[in-house]
């Protein structure tokens, strides 16, 4: 199962991700 | 001319020959890849796709479910459970209740929930990951197109359907921007549509929680294909997303547009989302291609549902 976020944001808004990583919930995804 | 014509063998041969050659490719791109090679997906042409659709995964993932609701006799449980801990890494140590007996089917096992101070949801950021997983793909969305995972793309129309839940949201848009679907849902200048992909493993916890403050006015549920969402498919399989079933809930948050939607998978075919009690899904009645709508938005609730960052969102189910 999959779940795809799909959102409006500032254009200075920056994932604090790396491709094939792992995550848990609660975890950030970004920062503006 | 003579011989007689054996099936089997011959089935054998063909398929490890195939297999052989697939893997003799895997090969060749894992050593370009360690020379720093960047190596374009091998994708699934529209036949392999068909016929990956003939599979009837509807059916067999309604199967599983049934037989994951058969309540297992106690002493059965433990060296069940304990496989499937074993085989996918699940950590029980963070599960509400530890006692494997306590789970009357997988079904049940599969929906634990968390212990709560096992997940603390980051209060500086404001948008988390609504679960646990893997993350497949993430950035901005291009040309109304998304990518499931580097260099692999699926259209953005095709995903969230034509754009007709704009009665439910408050937005003022101009005339030319009727021409281009994303920016359509791009309420504000200045801003940008952007995208996030979670794969979720068998072993993982799959409850799935808000990412954000928001207000949720509308869902979208579109009955689809099952197949697998592992990486390797994502991969082999375009538009994946696209043919599975899927359920999409779209609404606002302080920057505009939200959306977050579910997919479903083969093992994985059910979703449920807990403050609709009218969403059924995985179910005979509804056909593939289609899509049902619900608003959220009524007489008495002009704004939608409402919902908090991390908070008690949905769950998957198996089947």
């Amino acid at each position: 199962s999959t779940i795809v976020l799909l959102f409006e944001a500032p254009q200075d808004f920056t994932f604090n991700l790396t491709a094939g990583q792992k995550i848990r919930f609660g975890e950030p995804l970004g920062t503006m | 001319l003579q011989a007689r014509v054996r099936p089997l063998p011959l089935l054998i041969a063909t398929g490890s020959g195939y297999l052989g050659y697939n893997q003799y490719e895997r090969y060749k791109d894992r050593n370009l890849e360690k020379l720093g090679i960047e190596v374009p997906p091998r994708l699934a042409n529209e036949l392999q796709v068909n016929i990956y659709k003939t599979i009837p995964t509807r059916l067999l993932s309604r199967a599983w479910g049934r037989l994951n609701q058969v309540d297992l006799p106690v002493w059965l449980r433990k060296p069940i459970y304990s496989l499937y801990i074993w085989t996918f890494g699940v950590n029980m140590k963070e599960a509400a209740v530890e006692d494997l007996q306590h789970y009357k089917n997988l079904g049940e096992f599969f929906r634990r929930k968390l212990k709560p101070q096992a997940r603390p949801v980051c209060g500086s950021h404001c948008v988390i990951s609504p679960a646990d997983g893997k993350i497949l793909h993430f950035g901005r969305v291009k040309n109304c197109e998304v990518e499931q995972v580097k260099g692999v793309t699926y259209s953005l129309e095709t995903f969230l359907g034509p754009y007709t839940w704009t009665e439910s949201l408050d937005i003022n848009r101009h005339e030319d921007d009727h021409n281009n679907f994303q920016n359509l849902l791009v309420t504000k200048k200045g801003n940008d549509l952007f995208h996030c992909v979670v794969y979720l493993a068998p072993g993982d916890y799959h409850c799935f929680h808000s990412p954000t403050d928001w207000r949720v006015s509308h869902r979208r549920h579109f009955p689809g294909s099952l197949m697998s969402v592992n990486p390797g498919i994502a991969r082999w399989i375009k538009e994946l997303f696209c043919h599975n079933e899927r359920v999409v809930l779209s609404g606002e948050w302080r920057h505009g547009f939200f959306s977050l939607t579910a997919v479903g998978a083969t093992n994985v075919g059910s979703i449920r989302i807990y403050f609709d009690k009218e969403l059924r899904t995985n179910n005979p009645r509804y056909s593939k291609g289609s899509y049902n709508d619900f608003s959220y938005i009524s007489n008495n609730n002009q704004e939608g549902v409402s919902l908090r960052k991390g908070e008690h969102l949905g769950e998957f189910n198996l089947g």
